[in-house]
């Protein structure tokens, strides 16, 4: 455990945090896409199966079932809590969210490092994680006024990727033999959209124009 | 070869 990881783990719960404090307190979704928690909850679900077979420490199973809890009670409170449910916004989240999920679970059945049930499902919760953000950006584009929660949520969501990369980078030098393939690209690539995404947040906020 | 394995991450 390094600084950068210990960070990025803290920002990524810091995200959810803010996440559940607009649900729970202003009791409203506005400008949260169902469709990203939704991703987000398989992501968590087919990533941490081996909360069951492999223990690391207290700390990575107590995070585990945190991002797992969190992240199946955002999609239940957006779903079927009525006040939460009513500040959906269902018309502007249309993004086809499974024609995610299939590209990425073929893509975890030819490119894995195992072919083993966890290991696939394991490396095809990578490369989804990676896209999850797709329909949350799209939503957010097409909403005028986001909110300064909802803000937050996604840039803490983008620093908790951007520390991840310094941690795999810190742990490459640190680290005999650390090469991981597969979760630097994929990494990389989430990192890389949500750099885009806020090339144009910046743009926007200087401009004062939408976002195109 | 033996390395830290990705699988300790969240």
């Amino acid at each position: 455990m390094n600084i950068f990881r210990l960070a990025g783990d803290m920002t990524h719960l810091a995200s959810v945090l803010v996440l559940l404090l607009k649900i729970h307190t202003i009791k409203s979704c506005a400008g949260v896409s169902l469709r990203t928690q939704e991703l987000y909850a398989i992501v968590f679900a087919t990533r941490y199966l081996d909360i069951f077979t492999s223990f690391v420490s207290v700390y990575n199973t107590f995070m585990k079932l945190v991002f797992l809890g969190s992240s199946f009670s955002i999609v239940w409170y957006m779903r079927y809590h009525k006040a939460v449910h009513r500040t959906y916004d269902r018309e502007q989240d249309t993004f086809r969210h499974w024609f995610l999920v299939l590209p990425c679970l073929v893509l975890a059945l030819l490119i894995h490092e195992k072919f083993t049930f966890l290991e696939v499902l394991w490396t095809f919760s990578l490369y989804l994680e990676a896209v999850a953000i797709l329909p949350q950006l799209v939503l957010l584009q097409r909403t005028r006024n986001i909110d300064n929660l909802t803000g937050q949520y996604i840039f803490l969501l983008g620093g908790y990727r951007g520390l991840y990369i310094l941690n795999w980078i810190y742990r490459y030098f640190t680290e005999p033999h650390f090469v991981h393939w597969i979760t630097w690209i994929a990494g990389l690539v989430q990192t890389l959209l949500y750099a885009d995404f806020f090339y144009y947040y910046f743009l926007r906020f200087i401009g004062g124009r939408g976002v195109e | 070869p033996r390395g830290g394995s990705a699988k300790d991450e969240l």
